[in-house]
């Protein structure tokens, strides 16, 4: 089983479209393995990045060193889904 | 094993056999206006079923609705159960529905992605595409809602399949989304497709693979329009809407607008709940809540449907 210890899922909004092509840039870089789980798509709307968690400095400076703004949606993807599986054993019981 | 459909835990997230277990149930509860099809088999050959509403008649028109294309938007899946169970509760109780189904049959996909989902539980719980082999890479899957031959191939998909949008080798090359096409084609009558997705609050119609209005723009806004505020009136969720192009992005390959090129003309998507903490981790203590706000959301565009015939 995967599992995603220390993945982030960063919510990002790009001010401008010069912005939004570094992050689809940002996404092309394979061994990043970033996953957008809303793709950049224009100024102002967000985009969500998750993250790996080998690969969080490294975003996380390009994005500052880019003045593209973000904030954490989800510190750590994998507590999440022990909390999810823990809830669906509880109900199966 | 859940074996009433009165024991059921709809508040929770389940496994596919035991949503498939449970269709069981359904159908036999409501043997007069329940059945359950099976349409084809996944690329793992799972059996792909849909649920048939009918109340009788031969040729009716008919609605499709289908939850759980990309298999990790689990909120999908979970709220196609809850409706699907609605649907019979409020058969002879609720007169929109009865309406509906006295002249229309409705048929619900919950799980399109069997392959997808029964992943997310065992192996990978943020798997989104179907799990057929790419010939000549070692990433699996195809993203089974830009395989669709409506822009095939267009922006918005991608060629690679290591992609989480790869688009597939050729339209239609997943058998998950050529039976759906088979069967829609088949039948003949489908007059509106609802496609249920995860998690941008937003209605769509089309278009997705182009940016010109759709011939039926302004009826579709509407339609939506009132879907989105009927649905904001139960929790307060906030949803927008507008054409896939014009209010997220360029999308080719996507089922509504495979849908309304071969002529259903009511075509949507939703992205159900989040707003912007979860994510397609939606706790399940949110099913219940986001399945009932997008109740009314539905009726509203299932009774359009039944008024405006064509």
């Amino acid at each position: 089983e995967k599992l995603f210890v220390g993945d982030q899922v960063l919510r990002v909004t790009a001010r401008d479209e010069e912005q939004i092509a570094l992050l689809r840039v940002l996404g092309e870089r394979t061994e990043l393995q970033l996953d957008f789980w809303r793709h950049p798509a224009r100024p102002g709307l967000p985009a969500d990045l998750q993250v790996p968690f080998p690969c969080l400095q490294e975003v996380k400076t390009f994005l500052e060193s880019n003045n593209i703004s973000y904030s954490v949606m989800i510190e750590d993807v994998q507590e999440l889904l022990d909390e999810e599986k823990k809830t669906m054993n509880k109900s199966r019981r | 094993t859940e074996r009433s459909t009165s024991t059921f835990d709809f508040a929770s997230y389940h496994t596919l056999d035991e949503i498939y277990d449970w269709l069981n149930t359904l159908v036999a509860d409501h043997p007069n206006l329940v059945s359950k099809l099976h349409i084809g088999q996944s690329y793992e050959k799972r059996p792909l079923y849909v649920l048939k509403f009918s109340t009788g008649g031969s040729n009716r028109s008919a609605i499709w609705l289908d939850t759980g294309i990309h298999s990790r938007e689990w909120i999908t899946q979970a709220t196609g159960v809850w409706t699907a169970n609605k649907i019979v509760e409020e058969y002879g109780q609720d007169p929109s529905v009865t309406a509906i189904l006295d002249s229309m049959d409705i048929f619900f996909e919950i799980i399109v992605n069997p392959d997808g989902f029964a992943f997310t539980h065992s192996s990978n719980r943020l798997w989104r595409k179907t799990r057929s082999i790419n010939a000549g890479s070692p990433c699996v899957g195809v993203d089974p809602n830009r395989n669709w031959d409506a822009g095939f191939g267009g922006a918005g998909s991608s060629s690679n399949p290591c992609s989480e949008t790869y688009r597939g080798p050729y339209a239609h090359s997943e058998s998950e989304v050529k039976s759906i096409v088979d069967f829609i084609c088949g039948h003949g009558s489908v007059k509106s497709i609802i496609s249920i997705h995860s998690y941008s609050q937003m209605l769509l119609y089309p278009y997705g693979y182009k940016t010109v209005p759709a011939p039926n723009h302004q009826e579709l806004n509407e339609v939506a329009k009132k879907a989105v505020s009927d649905l904001a009136a139960v929790y307060g969720t906030k949803y927008t809407y507008g054409s896939i192009a014009d209010t997220i992005y360029m999308a080719g390959g996507t089922s509504v607008d495979w849908a309304y090129d071969n002529g259903v003309k009511y075509s949507f998507t939703f992205e159900l709940r989040d707003t912007g903490r979860y994510g397609f981790l939606l706790p399940s203590s949110q099913i219940i809540p986001t399945a009932t706000e997008t109740w009314p959301a539905l009726l509203d565009i299932m009774v359009h449907v039944l008024e405006h015939p064509y």
